[in-house]
């Protein structure tokens, strides 16, 4: 495993942390977008389907299982947790999501890296994890007060999918064979996503001011 | 395990 990959885990597993500490302990989910979470655990649930066909590395296996786990707790809390629902800004959190399910599925369908049912489910998820952030930025967008975790929490995914790309370069020219076009498109194509939200949070930090998106 | 390099990325 190259730093890359492992310092994209990592802040992969500290923004999971970041929102777990929000909903944990600050009781609170405001400006946390319930549809993006709920696609995560549903991108997670169909990619890691391999848990049961496949053991890679006891690093591998438990990382899926804190993603799996993390995620479905994440979307329970905010659905049925009786003082964390109430901070959920249900009202602003209207990206209607299931719309983004149906093309990816066709998609997965027609591009894939073989036609089997773990295979096309692997692809789903990949597709799927590219745009799961879309709710999460309309919300950012409408919330007018970014509150710190909230924003600490989209820079660290952003950051773990930038990570993500350099990991793809650097084993493009250390591995051979090593060629991955789903994923290495979907995987650029979501962190291109992230790039007016970086722009936005590296003004608002340079000029030490309260994050705000233009509306 | 050229088949599944990639897929030991999560």
């Amino acid at each position: 495993m190259n730093i890359f990959r492992l310092a994209g885990d990592m802040t992969h597993l500290f923004s999971v942390l970041v929102l777990l500490l929000k909903i944990h302990t600050i009781k609170s989910c405001a400006g946390i977008s319930l549809k993006t979470q709920e696609l995560y655990a549903i991108v997670f649930t169909t990619r890691y389907l391999d848990l049961f066909t496949t053991y890679i590395s006891l690093y591998n296996t438990i990382m899926k299982l804190i993603f799996l786990g993390s995620s479905i707790s994440i979307v329970w809390y905010m659905r049925h947790h009786k003082v964390v629902r109430r901070s959920y800004d249900k009202d602003q959190d209207t990206f209607r999501h299931y719309l983004l399910m149906l093309p990816c599925l066709l998609l997965a369908l027609l591009i894939n890296e073989k036609f089997t049912f773990l295979e096309v489910m692997w692809a789903f998820s990949l597709y799927l994890e590219a745009v799961a952030i879309l709710p999460q930025l309309v919300l950012l967008q409408r919330t007018r007060n970014i509150d710190n975790l909230t924003g600490q929490y989209v820079l660290l995914l952003g950051a773990y999918r930038a990570l993500y790309v350099l990991n793809w370069i650097y084993r493009y020219f250390t591995e051979e064979n090593y060629v991955h076009w789903i994923t290495w498109v979907s995987g650029i194509v979501q962190t291109l996503l992230y790039a007016d939200f970086f722009y936005y949070y590296f003004q608002s930090w340079k000029n030490n001011v309260k994050l705000q998106l233009p509306a | 395990t050229k088949d599944s390099a990639g897929k030991d990325e999560l």
